[in-house]
């Protein structure tokens, strides 16, 4: 049994297709650097997402080989409880071989998510025990040549965002990558010196660490420097979400996050968006005093879609650039 | 030996769900700010 970070897919935007078996079965899934395992629903599921999602059916596949291992994978806003297995998983041309991936018996809370399952770029060490992720599959078998993957996701348009394996296209971004060395190869964690608003420090006053997270849409952080920064931009509750005046956000602060001597801005354009009624709201959310001692922030697709990231496992560095 | 997988920016669940007027009731359930957690490691 195995438990795992908690996360929320209310406000996951971004999927890609690939195919598990022989012959392949179809499934869209998020390419998630905050988690490191892969899962499908599958036909031994019957809980609602299963059948409002694609399945896998094992019993179709000559490739698949089961192991049985039990998952338990618990989330914000859903839960995947299933058993493990092996079978072919291709990715664009990629073929991984013998990849390790949860099948569902039993889903909670996603019957209204864009996707069907989830494929983890994390560590190692952030994957069911005992397991290879898929990025570290496709190196172990010299499937990919450079051990480096990138996101560039697109900010207006349905189209346009890709995840490069393998290599990056520096087409994607301005100006040159600034490299960040990873501060503990578990999540893509990195060391953020400080957090700026107006000149002002808001939060990381003697530093801390920032996890870049294309499986989480918002800018998340401690609770208590969120609720602060809620309260200077003017945000209220409504309806159980923050909203600000639409006419308001063009004189919003912009908040300016410093790592490894470099800024990164983020302007009221980037944390506010507008809801498909009309609304502005805030994507800033609390919650990550949990996460460890030390002051951690989610840097998730708020920052993600201004900044073009290449996630670097062969020097466990991350590069960050400006996107086109 | 540069693969690009295209993604989709998809409709969110919060989209969908205040669509079908369940976000409401989802949020009370889930605060936006607990849902949020990327909680400790529990290896």
């Amino acid at each position: 049994l195995s438990l795992h970070p908690l996360r929320n897919y209310l406000d996951l935007a971004y999927v890609g297709n690939i195919s598990i078996g022989t012959p392949p079965q179809q499934f869209k899934v998020v390419f998630d650097t905050g988690s490191a395992d892969l899962w499908v629903p599958s036909t031994y599921c019957d809980s609602v997402p299963c059948y409002t999602h694609n399945v896998f059916n094992p019993h179709v596949s000559t490739t698949f080989r089961l192991s049985g291992f039990p998952v338990d994978l618990t989330y914000g806003s859903g839960r995947m409880v299933g058993f493990l297995g092996y079978d072919t998983v291709r990715i664009g041309k990629l073929v991984d071989v013998v990849q390790p991936f949860a099948l569902s018996k039993a889903q909670f809370g996603l019957e209204h998510a864009p996707f069907d399952g989830i494929l983890g770029l994390g560590y190692r060490s952030l994957a069911i025990q005992g397991t290879t992720p898929v990025f570290d599959n496709l190196k172990k078998r010299g499937v990919i040549s450079q051990s480096v993957f990138a996101f560039y996701l697109s900010t207006q348009k349905e189209n346009g965002s890709i995840v490069m394996l393998g290599g990056v296209d520096n087409s994607y971004h301005k100006g040159k990558l600034q490299w960040i060395p990873v501060s503990r190869p578990h999540y893509w964690q990195i060391t953020m010196n400080r957090i700026t608003i107006n000149g002002v420090a808001f939060g990381c006053c003697r530093g801390c660490q920032a996890i870049l997270d294309t499986g989480t849409s918002f800018l998340v952080g401690p609770s208590r420097v969120i609720t602060a920064v809620r309260r200077l931009i003017g945000a209220r509750l409504v309806d159980n979400e923050y909203a600000v005046s639409c006419s308001y956000v063009a004189r919003l602060p912009t908040i300016i996050f410093s790592i490894n001597g470099n800024d990164y801005p983020l302007p009221p354009q980037a944390y506010i968006r507008k809801s498909l009624r009309g609304k502005c709201l805030s994507t800033l959310a609390g919650g990550t005093e949990n996460i460890s001692r030390s002051e951690t922030w989610i840097l998730g697709d708020v920052f993600l879609r201004l900044y073009f990231s290449v996630y670097d496992r062969g020097n466990n560095r991350v590069g960050l650039a400006p996107a086109v | 030996c540069l693969v690009i997988i295209p993604l989709t920016k998809m409709k969110t669940m919060r989209e969908t769900l205040r669509e079908k007027n369940l976000l409401t009731n989802f949020l009370l359930r889930n605060n936006d700010d607990r849902s949020q957690n990327v909680a400790h490691d529990p290896k």
